[in-house]
């Protein structure tokens, strides 16, 4: 028996925007830790990692681990169907094919359910190693992304280069090129709009900006998005899910042949 | 010429 009650469930209804362009098919698996998911993009460039806390639920009940794979497009078109305020409880029965999505409205005058099937779905667990990052960026969410949709008007592909005058994000196209320098920032009044860069090295890397483009659909989970890179090894694109989780999105980057 | 990598040379199978 599964019951996981969210007050908050427009984070449900951001996670699944956020993941279902990159992810087709996903299996979530519920433990007394929490509700996590990780799954990779089907050419296995990227990897989405999803933790939702059990502390962070209202009420949480899984009485025993569970693996339930669900298609997210579907998913998402049940979520949508929840109003921004409404309350989200996820219920499934042990050995149930199905899963039951509640919506109840903030005042309890409307409440709905949306049975959705279950799937069975193969998938590859991946063990991310723990590492020590060269750069670790902080920034504002929405300048991140703004920065990927420009670039991605004039290049495929961004070269993100941490050294101690800032991060720099550069592309290429046919039309030309872009530059885009981001400096520290510590604004003390408005810690949402600071820029921290924190860096043990000088680090360059390249990416497909398709994905990070994809990884900024969860702008509307946090304000800030934080960036770890470290030369030969996938770029982390984190957004914290507040007093929850988080969204971490692992691209491994083009190399040099 | 940069080639795109994947994730599973990098992270193994659990």
């Amino acid at each position: 028996m599964l019951e996981l009650r969210l007050v908050q469930g427009s984070i449900l209804k951001k996670v699944l925007e956020a993941i279902k362009d990159l992810v087709n098919d996903a299996n979530f698996d519920c433990s007394a830790t929490g509700f996590s998911l990780q799954a990779m993009d089907s050419s296995h460039v990227a990897l989405v990692a999803l933790l939702l806390r059990s502390e962070g639920f209202e009420h949480y009940r899984c009485d025993r681990n569970l693996s339930m794979g669900m298609s997210l497009t579907n998913m998402a078109k049940m979520l949508k169907c929840a109003g921004n305020d409404d309350i989200v409880t996820i219920k499934a029965d042990d050995g149930s094919d199905t899963i039951t999505f509640m919506f109840e409205s903030p005042t309890q005058d409307k409440i709905a359910d949306f049975e959705m099937k279950l799937m069975d779905i193969d998938s590859e667990h991946l063990g991310i190693p723990e590492a020590e990052y060269e750069a670790i960026v902080r920034m504002p969410s929405s300048e991140f992304a703004r920065i990927c949709k420009d670039l991605g008007t004039i290049g495929d592909t961004v070269v993100i280069s941490v050294t101690k005058e800032g991060v720099k994000f550069s592309t290429r196209g046919d039309i030309g090129t872009a530059n885009i320098v981001c400096r520290q920032n510590t604004s003390i009044d408005k810690p949402e709009e600071a820029t921290i860069i924190e860096m043990q090295e000088p680090v360059t890397l390249t990416f497909a900006l398709r994905y990070m483009n994809s990884f900024a659909k969860a702008t509307p989970l946090a304000t800030q998005v934080t960036i770890s890179l470290s030369s030969e090894l996938p770029v982390v694109v984190e957004y914290k899910i507040a007093e929850m989780g988080y969204v971490r999105y692992y691209l491994a980057p083009k190399i040099e042949e | 010429v940069n080639q795109q990598s994947q994730i599973t040379s990098f992270f193994s199978k659990t």
